[in-house]
């Protein structure tokens, strides 16, 4: 299934994981 | 004497746990306040994520066969205060769409910008041959495009009930 990475960017353009996304299931 | 040097470890040691406490505060309002993009990643393997710990995790874009290269990528590769530009798709993800030595570079290529760099590839699929006059000429061959993203997320922990779902999921 299609699997994606939930991520926040921060107003320092920094890249923080929130979650994954695996076949419609969130995981935070 | 014992008793001074006692205190003088615990004042450090509670100063070291407030820095702490106050640095996770910092990220996880950093976290809450930044912009939610969704990107295309490798598939998780179950079995890393039951195994308690964290899972590795690989941002990982195969686009369509002949998709060019996002521009401005490859100059910035290896450059760790480089930038990476990304624009939403129709399918509510964000991919990749150029990249940049500055925020104000990187902007030109897309409505949102992170701190990272990105590589972009294109593999031909079938296996090199020589062109003859009845197959197709080199630069018609099937090609695949992935483009890997560096932006410092790469491990993702879950506990054992997410896991499971996962799991399931998968």
């Amino acid at each position: 299934p299609p699997a994606f990475a939930i991520v926040s960017i921060g107003q320092d353009g920094r890249a923080r994981l929130r979650g994954v996304e695996v076949g419609g299931i969130r995981a935070d | 004497s014992p008793r001074a040097l006692a205190l003088r470890i615990g004042a450090v040691a509670l100063l070291l746990i407030v820095a702490l406490i106050g640095l996770l505060v910092r990220e996880d309002r950093a976290r809450a306040g930044g912009q939610e993009v969704r990107l295309a990643m490798e598939a998780v393997d179950p079995r890393s994520l039951l195994s308690g710990h964290y899972a590795a995790l690989q941002l990982v874009e195969r686009l369509e066969d002949g998709a060019p290269c996002p521009p401005d990528l490859e100059a910035h590769y290896g450059h760790n205060d480089s930038w990476v530009a990304l624009s939403p798709t129709a399918d509510n993800t964000h991919q990749v769409s150029g990249g940049g030595a500055t925020r104000d570079a990187a902007l030109r290529h897309g409505p949102v910008v992170v701190r990272g760099q990105a590589d972009c590839r294109q593999a031909f699929l079938a296996p090199p041959r020589e062109p003859t006059e009845d197959g197709p000429p080199v630069e018609e061959r099937p090609q695949e495009t992935f483009i890997t993203l560096d932006i410092g997320v790469d491990r993702f922990y879950a506990d054992q009930t997410k896991a499971e779902a996962l799991e399931a999921a998968l």
